[in-house]
């Protein structure tokens, strides 16, 4: 497998699905082999993707508690390049099935060690807005993890906390997991609190933050409801050509590396 | 106590703080002796009012864990009327802390039935985005919930989830909890797709959507930068304008019962 890259926040509603759908899709027209799996107990991403949640065999339920391994549960999706791990309802309390398992932080990594199907470049993990064994276990199998962020009041407070459990990670579970960078969505440069939040972050975190910064456009609110990414749904949009320099970015960080 | 209502929605991002912090202060402005618990690690809730988490010397926390008692954690606010109970960064993993603790969903339900101290009319709980145990031992205790809706596409899809996790709170846990409302938040009625979500909901779910809606309003995003709520901010906002109307709203529905 390639890079294992989690979309995190604890903060609610930042765009972490609608950036898990449509930078997989972007790297998937950028000819990579994507597998996005959803481990949301709200199945956005699958949904998204038009994936009927209660149709799929095996799911990411399945998957962490071991009951099936990661090559059966990969579905395909309607994007050329693009496959997924669909979540459903059975997720809800997962987190409390998983407390008392052995290794519980490493089911995910666990599986995905032992994945003998055919090669991804990048696996993009949609997490939950909780900073609960669901996100510690999509952290503990990371190679980096991208941090959304919308330029609001309480973006600022929540990074916090997501840097102090990505450094408890670090030294318990996986000293590899570094970060991938910010990625600032939703952002409305007429506002001025989106400008003054930007500021902020970009001083703080310097070249961690991407250049692209994705904007607020309905369009990326729309495609979900068709069930496919705003590449294909509308490509001249304003999301589009944001989510597809955002890719191209984080190849070049890649390749930088 | 008076009517406690857990302000929730495992959806993130969809205006439970914002709801809670102006809701709550709005009750004050018209005479009511309102509790706001803070039952989110992220703590958005105590700092969009003005809270030094770190300076609390009892939290959300330390109530649930027992080792103090309701009256020694209510904290005033800037707001006449308005009390809070702050949360801070020890509530995270709080979940798994009392995942193996003897009646674990009814904690909070405890420490409420024990309280000696003023009464308040309404004791409002800020749920963070999961149906964790924090969130069930917000539904376990209260007497009915408000939901908070987002008209988007993902929107109605966790509304189902909800009404799960409500379904077996009462069966299970709270057999007099009921639903509040559901309050649409962040409306901006210029989309097409708030037009569409927003009557979808209301044809689903007739008069528990609160005629009252909140619009999207820059205002309300402005304020908890200050520490204060909008009605102290920027009184003829319109935001400040719609949680006065809903809260005038939901006294005359409490009347009504
Ligand atoms: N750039 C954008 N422009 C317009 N709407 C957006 C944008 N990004 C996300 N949205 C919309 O905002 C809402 C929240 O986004 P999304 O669901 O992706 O966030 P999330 O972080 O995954 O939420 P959760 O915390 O619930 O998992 C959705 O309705 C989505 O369609
Ligand atoms: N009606 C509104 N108009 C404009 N901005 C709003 C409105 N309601 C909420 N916001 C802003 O939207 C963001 C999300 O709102 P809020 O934090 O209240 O949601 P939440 O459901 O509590 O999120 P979480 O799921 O993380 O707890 C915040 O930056 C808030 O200031
Ligand atoms: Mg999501
Ligand atoms: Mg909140």
């Amino acid at each position: 497998l390639g890079s294992v890259i989690p979309i995190a926040n604890q903060k609610g509603g930042v765009g972490k699905t609608t950036t898990s759908i449509n930078l997989a899709a972007s790297l998937a027209a950028l000819d990579k082999r994507v597998l996005l799996i959803d481990l949301d107990p709200q199945g956005n991403a699958s949904t998204g993707l038009g994936i009927d949640k209660d149709d799929a065999d095996n799911t990411t339920y399945d998957l962490l508690m071991g009951t099936c391994a990661l090559e059966d549960c990969v579905m395909e999706t309607s994007c050329e390049g693009l496959f997924i791990v669909p979540a459903n309802g059975d997720l809800v309390g997962a987190d409390l099935a998983m407390a008392n398992m052995p290794k519980r932080e490493l089911l995910l990594n666990q599986v995905l060690n032992q994945y003998k199907g055919e090669h991804f470049h990048f696996v993009l993990i949609d997490c939950p807005p909780t900073l609960n064994l669901l996100t510690i276990n999509a952290l503990s199998a990371a190679s980096k993890i991208l941090i959304t962020l919308q330029t609001e009041f309480y973006a600022m407070e929540g990074l916090t906390q997501m840097h102090d459990a990505i450094r408890h990670v670090r030294a318990n579970l996986n000293e590899n997991l570094s970060i991938d960078g910010i990625l600032l969505t939703l952002v409305d440069r007429r506002n001025t609190l989106d400008r003054q939040v930007e500021k902020e972050v970009r001083a703080y975190y310097g070249s961690q933050v991407y250049e692209t910064v994705i904007p607020r456009n309905v369009r990326l609110a729309e495609a979900p409801s068709h069930g496919i990414p705003i590449i294909h749904y509308s490509v001249q949009a304003t999301g589009s050509v944001a989510y597809l320099s955002m890719a191209q970015e984080m190849l070049e960080r890649e390749s930088i590396e």
